[in-house]
Order: C-alpha cells, then structure tokens, then sequence
C-alpha cells in the first residue's frame, strides 16, 4: 500500500534475499563503465579483486548470446537485437583469413566524396 | 533506398579503417580486417539507433529539424562524453 | 569507433595476441 515493506514483506526480504556477512559473497558489482578513449591513463581506477565482491561479467555468456531467446510479454529491445546480429556477425567473419567478405561486398559501393 | 543505405555504409566503413588504422599506429597493435568490419556494422547500427532517439527528442520539443541540443541529450548518461560533445559543438558553433 | 578500437587493442595486448581479431572484440562487446 505505502511503499515501504510492509512487517510480512520484510521477513521474507530478510529470509531469502538478504546478503549477510557470513556470506560467500557480501556485494555484487558491475564492471565500471567509463570512456577509456576520453580518460587519462593514470586517472583510470583499477579493478582490484576483492575478497567478498563479485564482480559481474558481461560477457561471460557470449555463446548464448548469438540468437534472441523466448520473451514473454515484452519483446527484446533493439539494443538486444543489435548485439545477436553483431556476434552473428562475429561468427561468421572468425574462420575468415585474410580478405573480409564484408569489405569485398560493401567495397564497390564507397564513393570518395561521401568520406569527409 | 538500398543502394544509398550501401553507400553510407560504405562511406562509414572507410572511415572506421582509418581510425582503427591511427589506434594500430598509437597502440602498435594491428586490426584484422574483419574486426574493421565488425566495428563498421556496429558503428552503423548504432547511428540507426541514435536516428531514432534524435528524431524523437526534436519531435518532443516540437521541432521539425534535429539540432546539436538533440545529439548533447543522446550523450546525457556519460559525463565525460557529455563534456567532450559539447566543447566539440560549442567550438563548431565558433 | 575510437573506443571500440582501444579496447580491442587492449584487449590483444593483455592477451599477447598478434592482432586485434574476433577473440578479442567478443570480450570488448557486451561493454562497448
């Protein structure tokens, strides 16, 4: 009603879902998401491995990520579909040695005056 | 309407090459041709996606035309990037 | 492109690799 846990609500948050100290894993974190074209070298905080912390990867689960799984009321974003058709796309390319198909097809259409 | 989205595509494709190609020289790290490609398609898609965004931020200020207001919003989540697009667009507008 | 370029490149110099290839741009994707 509020949006405040209600007493009942609390106990079950403090049952099975809550991280204690005598947990493996006390916090997960995300990897940091900077620019590193846009930093200096020496301003960049390293990521140290933490005893207690676990750090998510983001692409630890690469090989599932080549097609767009089953929703159920939402749709997968374009976001979502960009990233399967470029790892798609890296599946294809990876047993390629040396000349590029997609270079070979998309060369005959560059026109010079169109590169600034 | 094919052939002109193949000709930006490859307009965008030449010059990811010569970028990557200046990142190689600085990093003395050469690319592969394909991961050129890769970047290329990524780059591509992105900007359909950055379109859309555009397009929808000049509409919901009412404006028929996308401006430099329009693309800093694109960049709101990152502060640096934020910073660094708009030193780039204030020294444009100079 | 800029950013996508310089952690490919950092990611085949953490790896040893001769070039940045398709093993190193997965690893630098879901980030980018």
């Amino acid at each position: 009603k509020d949006w405040f846990l209600s007493e009942e609500e609390f106990k079950l948050w403090d049952r099975l879902y809550r991280l204690r100290d005598s947990d493996k894993i006390k916090e997960i974190r995300l990897p940091q998401v900077q620019f590193l074209s846009l930093q200096d070298e020496e301003n960049r905080p390293a990521e140290e491995p933490t005893a207690g912390v676990h750090h998510l990867s983001l692409s630890e689960w690469g090989v599932w990520q080549d097609h767009p799984f089953p929703t159920f009321r939402v749709d997968h974003s374009d976001r979502c579909h960009h990233f399967v058709n470029i790892m798609q796309m890296i599946e294809k390319l990876r047993h390629e040695e040396g000349e590029c198909s997609y270079e070979l097809d998309i060369k005959s259409h560059l026109h010079m005056e169109d590169v600034s | 309407r094919l052939s002109y989205q193949q000709r930006l595509k490859a307009a965008v494709h030449y010059t990811v090459g010569c970028l990557c190609q200046e990142v190689a020289a600085d990093k003395e790290m050469p690319f592969s041709r394909q991961t050129i490609a890769a970047i290329a398609e990524v780059t591509f898609r992105q900007c359909e996606n950055f379109a859309k965004d555009l397009e929808m931020f000049a509409r919901h200020a009412r404006r028929s035309t996308i401006n430099a207001e329009d693309v800093k919003l694109l960049a709101r989540r990152s502060n640096s990037l934020l910073k660094y697009i708009t030193e780039k667009s204030d020294e444009i507008a100079q | 492109v800029v950013e996508a370029a310089v952690r490919g490149a950092r990611q085949a110099q953490a790896e040893d690799a001769a070039q940045v290839d398709m093993e190193q741009l997965e690893k630098v994707l879901p980030q980018l």
